[in-house]
């Protein structure tokens, strides 16, 4: 471990706190895409399914317990509780063209070609575009409530600090996963548009808001 | 050797 990694899942957790929280506060679910959530709870799912036969520490147990958890639990405040709230005219993406890909490069790239293997390479390169639905709803509204902004930009730190613990890594340790690096790279560079305008509107405490 | 899965990550 180190404070890349740390500091990286600990925005993670932040982000997903941060979701709980505009959800809870705004009584909505309004600006949040099902479909990118629908997405993280399948990663974390097909990721995780070494939960109950590996063991790496406390800390990795807990943290993928909750990932699991807090995803589905996500999902049902979004299916259920706040229902009325969910627009599915404006999360149109098709899931398809990412769930399609990322099999097929889960069967092409996988460190063994076993069943949790394959799932696991599956849910990497599902974790990289995960977050299209959402940016595009985004790109469709034009607009974000200023919580939203700061969920998308904890999750976007998260993936962009797993970047430098790679670099510290292959320094320290001598290894590289080239598979988890080359999806981390791709997920982080699209996160770039949003950064620029989270940094040069929100952050000087304007509304997020795309160009016409 | 230089790859290899990163299996403690999250």
């Amino acid at each position: 471990m180190n404070l890349f990694r740390l500091f990286g899942d600990l925005s993670h957790l932040a982000s997903i706190i941060i979701l709980l929280q505009k959800i809870r506060s705004t009584r909505s679910c309004r600006g949040i895409s099902f479909k990118t959530q629908a997405l993280y709870a399948t990663v974390f799912i097909t990721r995780y399914l070494d939960l109950f036969y590996d063991w790496v520490s406390l800390y990795n147990f807990t943290m993928k317990v909750f990932f699991i958890a807090s995803s589905c639990y996500i999902l049902y405040l979004m299916r259920y509780k706040y229902r009325p709230t969910h627009d599915p005219s404006i999360d149109t993406f098709r899931v398809e063209y990412l769930l399609g890909p990322s099999a097929v490069l889960a069967l092409l790239f996988h460190y063994r070609f076993t069943v949790p293997e394959v799932f696991w390479s599956f849910s990497i390169f599902l974790e990289a575009v995960a977050i299209l639905p959402q940016l595009f709803m985004l790109q469709r509204t034009g607009e974000a409530e200023t919580i939203t902004t700061h969920y998308l930009a904890a999750l976007g730190a998260y993936r962009a600090l797993y970047i430098p613990n790679w670099i510290y890594r292959y320094f320290t340790e001598d290894m590289v996963d080239p598979i988890a690096v080359t999806a981390g790279i791709v997920q982080t560079a699209l996160y770039l548009d949003f950064f620029y305008v989270y940094f040069t509107k929100v952050l000087q405490g304007q509304k997020f808001e795309l160009p016409a | 050797s230089l790859f290899a899965p990163a299996k403690d990550e999250l």
